[in-house]
């Protein structure tokens, strides 16, 4: 697929089987063409017309819409270091200092709450797909998040 | 009961769905076939929330987060190697505690097409509007999860689709169309949000990260005066190069994990190529997200130079 480093070949094998697409209600690779982890049809033209999603996440907020924003903190691509600074960057009041979060009674990552119901969290050891590698931790703060439990 | 779209079996997995799965095609337009799997919740499906999943890319998979993530199976290689894989449940999955949507989106990505490829030339606000539109058809098929709680989530350009989303969803509330849905938030995991922050965070990071050294680190800091975003400055591009030289071979990923080649990828391609990223590439691509500069492409690996984005490095 040309994506660095990753292994697809598992999803790719799979999802490319007739038996599996008949399963799922897939169309068959004639019709729907062969499943990528990441599009290489090179029809696929994508604009990014939008440009930052920073005023989107101060007007959701704002109408009072909850927000997680979580980065699993060894992760590259999109470090946890500009989620961490546009975050902060909104002005909002702290209303959880920093501090750490728990899972199987372990340092799993670190949060910040802030009003506006937005939380800025980090996943430790995570890379860019946080429950792919720390699949535990994950569930952990994804069931506590939609609970609004601590 | 959705009998259509049920699914009963998998191939690779020998046991009992811990809860309803179902999959299919809501076509919108007309012609986009937007794929979906959902699954329900393990815990208590009629009361627990919705979410809808988005991988990113732009082009990406939702299946991604499904196979490999958070989905309700582990899937172990099979034996020998290109057989099907065997499923597990997955113990972690994140329909233990919701009922959730994978969605192959925007169409021409994964299993979502159309015969119609023009369709597949979209953008940011098309994509939201699309999948607010597959929201609404989905919704009213499986009306019985109508007031559930209902939430977003993504990951990495799903930092995009979510919130663009969201505002198209809250307006629909707003509007009238969907007074009704009981939406509630959204969640965004390594997501792409603004050029200047996300452009900005790559050079603090490589260095506490111990990847740089303080002296290209203080260099670099020196030569760009700390801003590396849209940064035209002739030095600042060079103390930047310098910079994206030093994560040759490294997972972008998980700069823990290693970098995984396929198997007829590095053993195969001249030594010409695999050098390429090393010694011809000129400054990683910078003026394309938004049409300004967007500062962490993917350095060069061992095997050809590379984007994060492949889909935007294929325009």
């Amino acid at each position: 697929s040309g994506v660095p480093c990753v292994s697809d070949e598992v999803a790719t094998i799979w999802l490319n089987n007739p038996a599996v697409r008949e399963a799922i209600h897939a169309q068959p690779v004639s019709v729907a063409g062969p499943w990528e982890i990441c599009t290489t049809n090179s029809n696929f033209n994508y604009n990014h017309d939008a440009g930052s999603m920073i005023p989107y996440h101060v007007n959701l907020t704002n109408e009072g819409y909850r927000a997680l924003i979580f980065s699993g903190d060894h992760d590259m691509c999109v470090p946890f270091t500009g989620s961490e600074a546009w975050t902060r960057s909104l002005g909002y009041a702290i209303t959880d200092p920093w501090r750490s979060w728990l899972s199987v009674g372990q340092v799993a990552g670190y949060l910040q709450g802030y009003a506006h119901n937005l939380t800025f969290i980090t996943v430790k050891g995570a890379g860019h797909t946080v429950a792919e590698y720390k699949p535990q931790q994950a569930l952990a703060f994804f069931s506590r998040w939609l609970e609004g439990t601590s | 009961i959705h009998e259509d779209t049920i699914v009963s079996s998998l191939p690779g997995f020998n046991g009992t769905f811990p809860s309803n799965q179902y999959a299919g095609y809501v076509t919108i337009d007309g012609d986009k076939n937007l794929f979906y799997y959902f699954v329900e919740s393990e815990r208590n499906p009629s009361e627990d929330p919705v979410v809808l999943w988005l991988n990113g890319g732009p082009g990406c998979s939702s299946f991604d987060g499904f196979v490999y993530e958070h989905g309700p199976f582990n899937f172990e290689p099979g034996q020998p190697n290109g057989s099907l894989p065997i499923l597990h449940l997955n113990p972690y999955s994140w329909s233990t505690v919701s009922n959730i949507i994978y969605l192959d989106s925007p169409v021409g990505v994964g299993l979502s097409y159309s015969q119609n490829e023009s369709n597949y030339n979209i953008g940011d606000y098309q994509t939201a509007e699309d999948t607010h539109s597959f929201l609404l058809q989905w919704f009213e098929e499986y009306s019985e999860f109508f007031s559930n709680p209902f939430y977003l989530s993504g990951e990495s350009y799903a930092g995009v689709y979510v919130p663009t989303l969201a505002s198209q969803v809250v307006a629909g509330i707003q509007a009238g169309v969907v007074p009704n849905l009981n939406f509630k938030g959204y969640m965004v995991g390594n997501g792409v949000t603004d050029p200047m922050y996300d452009g900005n965070a790559l050079v603090p990071f490589v260095h506490g990260m111990g990847l740089i050294s303080d002296d290209i680190y203080q260099n670099v800091v020196a030569a760009c005066n700390g801003s590396y975003y849209n940064n035209n400055d002739p030095n600042c591009d060079a103390s930047y190069q310098t910079v994206m030289n030093c994560f040759n071979g490294l997972n972008i990923y998980d700069i823990l994990e290693p970098c995984y080649h396929g198997s007829d990828s590095v053993t195969s391609l001249p030594v010409s190529f695999k050098q390429l990223g090393a010694t011809e590439r000129p400054l990683p691509v910078r003026k394309r997200m938004f049409g300004r500069a967007w500062p962490y492409w993917a350095p060069a690996v061992e095997d050809g130079p590379v984007t994060l984005w492949p889909q935007l490095d294929s325009q």
